[in-house]
């Protein structure tokens, strides 16, 4: 769940990948 | 006057600004007037990453910022996101909800088990910022800004983080002059509301211990 992911983790995720997908 | 340039750039960050939003179906939810304590932590959780989420979508879109190294992007986004969306939130409490849905809003916040040491200044900052009657423009602008902060920790090449928020600070100024012709202090007062967010952001992580405790 998103909540056991720390800023930083969700940071790099969004990075990545693209919100709009 | 602005420049063509600089006008230019203020409609693309504002573009992005006003595209990268908090989902409204998200939004909807947290205006349910029922809930429990518990559905009250989820929901603050899961708007807090999708509040990161649009933060990053919308850096992703700041001129020159995916040029830069990929860990001072990191750098960047993990020392401002908390200021980046104190002043978001700053924003929705100031504007005129409808009936009712400020109260909401507020009584979730206050009942979210984070201890009032920390809410007041919170909602004090947030009053600042209403007082400043800041357009879409400078919320926009001032959200860049911060985010391109060269001072965060970590981040090595400072000179070309700098070189990013320069023309965004150029483009500020020059439009408080512009729209607040009577108010030579504006562009002041809103790079004091820098120095706030600073505030709350380093008693950010106290505030996050105490929430865990409770």
């Amino acid at each position: 769940p998103a909540s056991n992911l720390g800023l930083e983790d969700i940071i790099r995720k969004a990075l990545m990948g693209n919100f709009d997908d | 006057e602005l420049t063509q340039e600089q006008l230019s750039l203020l409609n693309y960050i504002l573009d992005a600004y006003n595209k990268y939003r908090i989902p409204l179906d998200m939004t909807k939810s947290l205006l349910q007037e029922q809930f429990s304590a518990d559905e009250n932590f989820i929901l603050l959780t899961e708007m807090a990453t999708s509040h990161v989420q649009v933060l990053v979508e919308f850096t992703k879109r700041l001129p020159g910022f995916q040029s830069l190294d990929h860990e001072d992007q990191i750098a960047l986004l993990k020392g401002s996101a908390v200021e980046a969306m104190f002043l978001r939130s700053a924003q929705i409490f100031t504007r005129k909800l409808p009936h009712g849905h400020n109260e909401v809003l507020e009584d979730r916040i206050r009942k979210s088990g984070i201890s009032d040491e920390y809410i007041t200044p919170m909602f004090n900052f947030y009053k600042s910022i209403g007082e400043l009657q800041m357009t879409q423009e400078e919320h926009a602008l001032l959200t860049a800004i911060t985010i391109l902060s060269p001072d965060r920790p970590f981040v090595k090449d400072v000179l070309s983080v700098e070189r990013l928020q320069e023309p965004m600070l150029e483009v500020l100024h020059t439009f408080c002059k512009l729209h607040h012709p009577h108010d030579p202090q504006h562009f002041a007062r809103l790079l004091g509301r820098l120095t706030e967010l600073r505030t709350l952001n380093h008693h950010h992580a106290e505030m996050l211990m105490s929430w865990r405790m409770n």
